[in-house]
């Protein structure tokens, strides 16, 4: 009996197997149960070949669908960060899309937990995540604390939205408002990294002509140069006491406008006391000023400790 | 060789649920990245 040629017809089996089978026994073997058995052990052969061949190709598959899934999750977990990146630099914008961004995020939560068991990648970042979002509204109610506002009257032809105050800013976003039709534009301090100060500049809704300057925050760190606040080649006061303007001693949020604008034309009744061209310090700077400090229960105590002191010293 | 077969059967089986799990797995992953990348655009 030669069995090596039974395994060796075997693999043309696979073609037509009965035919095959049918043939061999015949000239190769009288008894037609060891025939059968012959069968029986080919069509096994035939079989674990064939089984053999599907394991590797749905093996290979399965390789290959690995290697897509690690590619496309971290595509994704990139995509991911580059937007979580973008929300914290623009969250202006995140607030008008965090519901689209929570429905998102909320339905990937089980998708991520399923793609965490693959790469390992998603342990680190939703936790990373949620260390974003605690640490977001402290820096927030830090900003809030201290705002400022400035207005500064621009040139008729000056269509930009530049307000130059001595500091370094970095342009990093703009858009137009609902209330107001001319664009807004963000900044950034850009003096200092750490530096958390970001401006808000727009033209005025009642005159055109203004800009409008919010500040937000307070610089940690000196005034690049003693500039004054000038919109391109504009009338220029100065502005180095703006951010500092608002930071007293209150746990309340305050703001603290700051009026620049030329009131020869502005249709404001509050401004209507004769300026100069330029003065050294604005009237309405130092109103504010003052209100500020005598609103503040602790300058009052100083003060008075100050006068009494003065006073017992004098006697 | 009959242990082998059925070796070979249930690796096949085991295989091929899993394959089956991935390529689910890599649409909901396809899924989620296009919609993120469509918050982005």
């Amino acid at each position: 009996m030669d069995c090596s040629s039974y395994i060796n017809t075997s693999l043309d089996l696979n073609i037509n197997p009965y035919r095959v089978h049918e043939e061999v026994p015949k000239k190769e073997v009288g008894s037609k149960l060891f025939s059968l058995g012959m069968t029986k052990f080919s069509l096994k052969e035939e079989s674990t070949d064939e089984l053999e061949e599907e394991l590797k190709r749905v093996t290979a598959e399965n390789k290959k669908l690995v290697e897509m899934l690690s590619v496309v999750c971290e595509n994704y977990n990139s995509l991911r960060s580059h937007l979580m990146e973008y929300m914290r630099r623009n969250p202006e914008k995140e607030l008008s899309t965090s519901s689209k961004k929570r429905k998102s995020e909320s339905s990937n939560n089980n998708n991520n937990s399923n793609l965490m068991g693959i790469n390992n990648n998603g342990n680190s970042e939703s936790s990373s995540t949620d260390e974003e979002s605690c640490k977001k509204p402290k820096e927030e109610e830090n900003i809030k604390a201290k705002i400022s506002r400035a207005y500064v009257r621009t040139e008729a032809s000056d269509t930009g939205l530049i307000v130059k105050d001595g500091y370094q800013w970095r342009k990093y976003g703009q858009k137009v408002t609902r209330d107001n039709p001319c664009p807004r534009a963000y900044f950034k301090c850009s003096f200092a990294p750490s530096c958390p100060v970001k401006k808000k500049v727009q033209r005025s809704v009642d005159d055109q002509s203004v800009l409008v300057a919010t500040y937000e925050g307070e610089h940690n760190h000196p005034q690049s140069s003693p500039m004054e606040a000038t919109s391109g080649s504009g009338r220029s006061v100065s502005l180095g006491s703006v951010p500092c303007s608002a930071s007293l001693n209150s746990t309340a949020p305050k703001v603290v406008t700051l009026d620049l604008t030329n009131s020869k034309s502005s249709k404001d009744s509050k401004n209507n006391e004769p300026r100069k061209d330029s003065p050294k310090l604005p009237k309405n700077l130092v109103e504010q000023m003052a209100t500020s400090l005598t609103t503040d229960p602790n300058f009052r105590a100083a003060l008075v400790a100050a006068i009494s002191g003065r006073l017992m010293h004098n006697n | 060789k009959e242990e082998s077969t059925d070796e070979l059967e249930e690796e096949l089986k085991r295989v091929t649920a899993e394959n089956k799990k991935l390529v689910e797995m890599l649409s909901v992953v396809c899924e989620n990245y296009n919609s993120l990348r469509s918050h982005l655009m």
